[in-house]
Parts: C-alpha cells; sequence; structure tokens
C-alpha cells in the first residue's frame, strides 16, 4: 500500500461520504444520477466477487463492504425512500443502461487477461465503471445547475481514479511484473471523461464563483 | 499475469 493508493481510496469513500451527506441531511439527490448509482452497484458488485472467497486483508474487506454497501443504499434511497426520491430529476436521467453495459461485456469477453467467470466480471467492471459517469455528466450538463455538494461529490469521484494511476505509476517502477494494462486503460479513460468537469471546477474555484457547465 | 499483485486493488 503506498500513499497514492491510499489517497485514492480514501478520495473514493470521501465522495461516497459527500453523497450519503446530501441525501442525509438535505434529504435530497437533486442532480445525482440513479442510472450512474445503479452502474456504480453493478459495477461493485461484479468486481468484488472475490470478497468471500479471496481474504487479502482486513483493510481490504472492509473497504469491499463499505463500497457494495453504500452503493446499494444510495440507489435505494433514490429509488424508494419516501422524501429522497422526489427530488430524482427523472425525466432528465433518461440515459439507458445497456447502450453502456453491453460494449463493455462484450469487450471484457474479448479481452480480458484470463478466460474465466469471476475475471471476466472483473475485467467488465473495470470497463464499465470507466463510462459509469457518463449519465452523470449528462444530466450535469443539462440541469446545468450544480450544488455545491453535487459538484463536490463528482470533484472526489473523478479524483480519485486520476490517483489511482499515481499508484499504479509508482507500483510499476517499484515491483518487478506489475503490469496490468486493463485498469491502466479503463483508468485513464475514466479520467480523461472528466476532463471538461475539472476544468470547469477548477475555473470556478479560482474565480470563487458557483459552479455551471456552458450549455 | 497473476492476479495475486492485482485484486489487492479497489
Amino acid at each position: 500500500m503506498n500513499i497514492f493508493r491510499l489517497t485514492a481510496d480514501m478520495t473514493h469513500l470521501m465522495s461516497v461520504i459527500v453523497l450519503l451527506l446530501k441525501i442525509h441531511t438535505i434529504k435530497s439527490c437533486a442532480g445525482i444520477s440513479l442510472k450512474t448509482q445503479e452502474l456504480y452497484a453493478i459495477v461493485f458488485t461484479c468486481r468484488y466477487l472475490d470478497i468471500f472467497t479471496d481474504f487479502i486483508s482486513f483493510y481490504n474487506t472492509i473497504m469491499k463492504v463499505i463500497f457494495l454497501w453504500t452503493s446499494f443504499s444510495i440507489v435505494w434511497y433514490m429509488r424508494y425512500h419516501k422524501i429522497v426520491r422526489r427530488s430524482y430529476d427523472k425525466d432528465q436521467d433518461t440515459f439507458r443502461h445497456v447502450f453502456l453495459m453491453l460494449p463493455c461485456l462484450v469487450l471484457a469477453l474479448l479481452i480480458n487477461e484470463r478466460f474465466t467467470f469471476k475475471e471476466v466480471m472483473w475485467t467488465f467492471s473495470f470497463y464499465l465503471e470507466a463510462v459509469a459517469i457518463l449519465p452523470q455528466l449528462v444530466l450535469l450538463q443539462r440541469t446545468r445547475n450544480i450544488d455545491n455538494l453535487t459538484g463536490q461529490y463528482i470533484f472526489l469521484l473523478g479524483a480519485y481514479r486520476a490517483l489511482y494511476i499515481l499508484n499504479w505509476i509508482y507500483r510499476y517502477v517499484t515491483e518487478p511484473n506489475y503490469v496490468h494494462w486493463i485498469p491502466w486503460m479503463s483508468g485513464l479513460v475514466q479520467t480523461l471523461l472528466y476532463g471538461d468537469f475539472f476544468y470547469y471546477y477548477f475555473l470556478s474555484w479560482k474565480n470563487n464563483v458557483k459552479l455551471q457547465l456552458p450549455a | 499475469g497473476g492476479d495475486d499483485d492485482l485484486h489487492d486493488e479497489l
């Protein structure tokens, strides 16, 4: 465990905390894409299939449980909580899951490190995570008005994968035979998708004005 | 590649 990896995981954890804070305290999920949240629940389910079979560390297991538990609770809140669900912008959040999931599944079947069920699911989760933010970015573009917590949530979510890239570089340099193109490439794509958002986020932060995306 | 060093990441 290096400092980049730990910072990345903590950033990921913070993003989830910020979103849950919004849901719990303001009882609102305005501006949050349910499609993206459902995709994350699928991503973590497919990636952490080894949670009961392979013990890596206490830290690893706890974090997996947290990411699984929180991703499913967020989906539950947005769909079923009697107050929270009212703030969901259903008509604006129209992205179809299947357009992202199907190509990722085909790609995972074609390009993987080993052709086993667990490994293909694990690979699929990386491809899907890379693009899972797209419904959220589309929703942002449509609603334009982004509240502080939503802005911070998306920033932290994007920063987490960017920090993972530093972790991969560090591991490549310090560990022999550490070469993993699948997470590297999908992580890079994932980070690049945030490029536009990061640009406007920093601009609003620098000028100390409310975050707004151009039409 | 082996998966020991791979699956320790989240």
